[in-house]
């Protein structure tokens, strides 16, 4: 982070916003002023500074951070410049009297907890920021990189700032110390409550009964950002960098992932695009691209978008698995015995040459339920309650062990070995099982 | 990897300048960015947004300056901000 040597003399500062954005979406002024307090709030959270809005009267002019929405040349010497290019931008504290004022270019598309446009929550929290004292940082994540991010919140009543944001913010003006940090004052009561956004509902608690994380079964597991996702039915585990559950009970999917049709009772494959982040659901003939935990508008799509063919000509109409492969980037997409791949760095494309039999997978099922890649490149596939893992890179390495799903991923007990009748047996109380067991 | 265009090239001047990567040139002496200087800046620049510092204004840079962002500038030099005050008072 870097700070510019300035900063405000006082803690208690007030603001006011002298107009409004003026092109569609037209955000309402009530939703406006929500957004600001929030965005206030995400800086007076993690240090002792409060911000009060300024009496609707002639205190207004006397605010000491004064928003409002202007386009080209606003005479503060630096003009906007249309739509896209310049987005805003803030006076750093002192004591002339344009200090602190926040301009927000009146010619963009100002949205709120949509794609649509550009995000005035991510905006104004930055832009507070200098008016703060605090210049551009070059760490990522942090809401203070000089370019637009698009949204960073999909519920901005409880945003965090990034570590690099706060380190910066108490270098200038300490910690938080008083014991529970006063809210805004109820920003409810005075103003509407902000925008309607999809956050997750408190899920109804699973039947544990019904969802057992130890019976294994899983129609897809997903490497998402370090974090494994495991799917099953209407519900998701989650593990994790550290390979710990975050919790034993499952999730609801409609809860967390939004967008995905109604009722929906088991996803085929889900997998993380390294290009750009976004995550792709795969259910039956369709796909969704997801950015975060929300569907981007225009989807689902249908499965035929990915040219899938198999060897006797027929259209692939579901997907069983799908993944990267670290060692190589490539993306895999599995299916009644046959795989594909796709490069996807640019524009996506498949590899000439596929599908190929997926029995070229030595060792492994060739009909997973799933696949994941991990860092260091090794690809896991699961099937039922056991997993198998192929070394970075290779497709036929001779011994491939297959491990229990349920014990080194769901921490479930280990099973008590018993005897199969018919099964062949090594010593007492051991079966050995065949791939396909 | 196409070479900028010559437009391209001088909006990225620009771009540097406006920045803070570039000093503005230097009015008394109207003396023009050297090439050198120039390749620092677009390192620096790509250094700060966490792009290989190729000195190049290759297409992942001049992409990144097309997108939009904050109007101010990520490198302030004291002087600027003198200026800028300075500015302010008059």
């Amino acid at each position: 982070y870097a700070t510019v040597g300035l900063r405000w003399k006082k803690s208690d500062l007030t603001w006011s916003i002298q107009n409004y954005p003026s092109l569609y979406p037209f955000l309402k002024p009530d939703d406006v002023k929500s957004i600001m307090i929030y965005a206030f709030k995400a800086w007076s959270d993690v240090t002792n500074l409060n911000f009060q809005a300024a009496p609707p009267t002639s205190e207004q002019d006397r605010a000491d951070i004064k928003i409002s929405f202007a386009r080209s040349l606003h005479d503060d010497g630096y003009p906007f410049d249309g739509k896209g290019g310049t987005l805003a931008h803030a006076f750093f504290p002192g004591e002339y009297e344009v200090a602190g004022d926040t301009h927000f270019d009146d010619e963009e598309s100002w949205t709120y907890g949509d794609d649509s446009g550009t995000d005035l929550f991510a905006v104004a929290v930055h832009e507070f920021g200098h008016a703060l004292g605090l210049s551009h940082s070059s760490t990522s994540p942090s809401i203070m990189r000089p370019y637009y991010q698009g949204a960073v919140a999909v519920d901005i009543r409880s945003y965090i700032l990034p570590d690099d944001d706060r380190y910066a913010i108490q270098s200038l003006y300490g910690k938080k110390i008083s014991p529970s940090a006063p809210s805004p004052k109820n920003p409810t009561s005075q103003l509407p409550k902000p925008p309607n956004t999809p956050h997750p509902k408190v899920p109804l608690k699973p039947d544990p009964s019904i969802q057992n994380r130890c019976e294994g079964g899983f129609d897809a597991v997903a490497n998402i950002r370090g974090e494994v996702f495991f799917f099953k039915g209407p519900y998701f585990w989650r593990i994790q960098r550290s390979r710990s559950l975050v919790s034993l009970q499952p999730a609801l999917i409609k809860n967390f992932w939004i967008g995905l049709p109604p009722g929906t009772n088991k996803i085929d494959a889900v997998y993380e695009r390294k290009s750009d982040s976004r995550i792709i659901f795969f259910i039956g003939s369709q796909y969704w691209v997801f950015k975060d935990t929300v569907a981007m508008s225009g989807y689902p799509r249908p499965l035929s978008d990915w040219g899938m063919i198999s060897h006797d000509g027929k259209e692939v109409k579901s997907v069983e698995a799908a993944f990267i492969w670290a060692h190589n980037g490539k993306t895999y997409i599995f299916s009644g015995g046959e795989f594909w791949r796709f490069s996807e760095a640019e524009q996506r494309h498949q590899d000439a040459g596929y599908p190929r039999f997926s029995s070229l997978w030595k060792g492994v099922p060739s009909n997973p339920d799933d696949i994941i890649t991990e860092e260091e490149g090794d690809a896991y596939f699961f099937k039922n309650n056991s997993y198998w893992v192929v070394k970075s890179g290779e497709m036929d390495q001779d011994s491939v062990t297959r491990r229990s799903t349920a014990v080194d991923w769901m921490r479930c007990p280990e099973p008590t070995p018993t005897t199969l009748p018919g099964n062949p047996r090594g010593r007492e109380g051991e079966c050995n099982c065949g791939i396909s067991g | 990897h196409l070479a900028p265009m010559p437009d391209q090239y001088s909006r990225g001047v620009d771009w540097l300048s406006r920045y803070g990567y570039l000093p503005p040139p230097d009015p008394r002496t109207g003396q023009l960015q050297s090439k050198e200087g120039i390749e620092t800046a677009i390192k620096e620049m790509q250094r700060f947004a966490g792009l290989k510092d190729t000195g190049k204004l290759d297409s992942d840079t001049l992409k990144l300056m097309s997108t939009p962002r904050c109007s101010l500038p990520d490198i302030i030099g004291s002087k600027d901000l003198l200026k800028k005050r300075r500015r302010k008072r008059r």
